[in-house]
């Protein structure tokens, strides 16, 4: 555990609460997308099937737990109790353009060709599209209330800070996981534009409009 | 493949 990874793990945590108090509190999910949420309780399930065969720590266990809670709480939200607020209209994503790659690379490109190890992967790369189905629903729609774009940029940061952790990881431990940082690259990326426009605009207190 | 997996991440 560094500096780095602890920070990705808590903008991590910070994005899902932002979610999670948003929807609460506005009594409403309009503008975020339903189907990257369930990607991303897709792909908590799927890496964390060895919460019971491989332990780390308190800490590790602790945060799965909370991370599958939470997003399985943002799922709840937005398809049972506040589904009539829910904008599946601008919610077009197709989610097997993204699901069935991830299985099939998975199922080619893994560690090991183990059921758990294969789940895992899986959950690598699609976590690494799972924000796609949101920023299309963003460009759709051309804008973010500036909550939801928050909550993005703490996503994005996320990511960014755990590529931050894996060169630490490299030259301080000499560990590395191709597969990891290679998906984990591709995710920071997507969020690359978005985050020129966060700095940009929201930053400056204007909303995050994309230009027509 | 030097130092391979180990989840330890989350």
């Amino acid at each position: 555990m560094n500096v780095f990874r602890l920070s990705g793990d808590v903008a991590h945590l910070i994005a899902i609460i932002i979610l999670l108090l948003k929807i609460w509190t506005s009594r409403s999910c309009a503008g975020i997308s339903g189907k990257s949420q369930i990607l991303f309780a897709v792909t908590f399930v799927a890496r964390y099937l060895d919460l019971f065969t491989n332990y780390v720590s308190i800490y590790n266990s602790v945060m799965k737990i909370v991370y599958l809670l939470a997003s399985f709480g943002t799922v709840y939200l937005m398809y049972m109790k506040f589904k009539a607020t829910y904008d599946h209209n601008h919610d077009t994503f197709r989610l097997e353009f993204l699901i069935l790659p991830a299985i099939a690379l998975s199922l080619i490109i893994n560690h090991d060709f183990a059921v758990i190890e294969v789940f895992w992967t899986f959950s690598i790369y699609l976590e690494s599209v799972a924000i796609l189905p949101q920023l299309f629903m963003v460009s759709k729609t051309g804008e973010a209330e500036s909550i939801t774009s928050h909550y993005l940029f703490a996503l994005g940061s996320y990511r960014a800070l755990y590529i931050v952790n894996w060169i630490y990881r490299y030259y301080m431990e000499g560990f590395y996981d191709m597969i990891a940082t290679l998906a984990g690259i591709v995710q920071t990326v997507l969020y690359c534009d978005f985050f020129y426009l966060y700095i940009t605009k929201v930053l400056k207190g204007k909303k995050l409009q994309l230009p027509a | 493949i030097l130092k391979s997996f180990s989840h330890d991440e989350l």
